[in-house]
């Protein structure tokens, strides 16, 4: 996958650990299955001078299917399950510092696709209404995809990488600095109360961010 | 993975220490 941009420092428009919070009160006490949710940031590419989205911070919850997965043979092939380990593996020492101890048990276990889609999600970017995500910043207006028939006929080839990895419903509701990103592998059509707890939680501004 | 910005490394952390309790917990 592409690399994000070198963004400009920027001011602090949020706080980690709130986003955090307001992210679990968010998915965890949903009357729906949310798999994960990501506040994408919008930033300013240092190179260029033109405004991304860029990844802010992320909760995955996960879903069902990260267990079955798991029990289960893995819809990934052999090799692309090899590949995902190694790399989970490589980021497990770059987070724990490398050969400082033997790597968990669980960095063995499958990596289920909707964790993949997660983690790949770390990576990516979006250029000035690119993507769902920019162009519901740039409509300034909700995007809200159930079904994976409709995620595969998306305009976006993250709609589409979402449907191959398993999710059937991608919600991205602009924000003062960015876009909040929803997903679940259910389906799950548009709900009021889900929006209204967004607004709630999320109606903050960059001097409430920050 | 060397590449990773220092701003996602939190996420990434924390992202592996929930997935070591789904994983236990399963």
């Amino acid at each position: 996958p592409a690399t994000a941009p070198a963004a400009s420092p920027g001011p602090p428009y949020f706080n980690q650990e709130t986003l955090q919070q307001r992210f679990q009160m968010l998915i965890d006490s949903a009357r729906e299955r949310w798999t994960y949710a990501i506040f994408w940031q919008s930033s300013v590419d240092m190179a260029s001078g033109n405004s991304f989205l860029g990844w802010g911070d992320g909760y995955y919850k996960g879903c069902e299917e990260d267990k079955r997965k798991r029990k289960a043979a893995s819809a990934a092939s052999a090799a692309e399950q090899e590949q995902r380990k190694r790399v989970l593996r490589e980021l497990n020492s770059l987070i724990s510092g490398a050969g400082s101890s033997p790597p968990d048990e669980d960095v063995e276990e499958e990596v289920t696709d909707t964790e993949w889609f997660f983690l790949v999600s770390m990576t990516q970017s979006f250029v000035n209404g690119e993507g769902i995500p920019g162009q519901a910043l740039f409509a300034g207006s909700t995007t809200w995809i159930a079904g994976a028939d409709r995620l595969a006929m998306a305009p976006c080839e993250r709609a589409r990488q979402a449907q191959v990895f398993g999710l059937q419903t991608m919600v991205c509701v602009p924000l003062g600095s960015g876009v909040l990103e929803l997903g679940a592998t259910d389906l799950i059509h548009h709900s009021t109360e889900i929006m209204s707890k967004v607004r709630s939680l999320f109606s903050f501004n960059s001097v409430e961010m920050s | 993975p060397r590449a990773v910005p220092q701003a996602r490394k939190a996420s990434l952390a924390r992202f592996l220490e929930k997935r070591k309790e789904r994983v236990s917990s399963a």
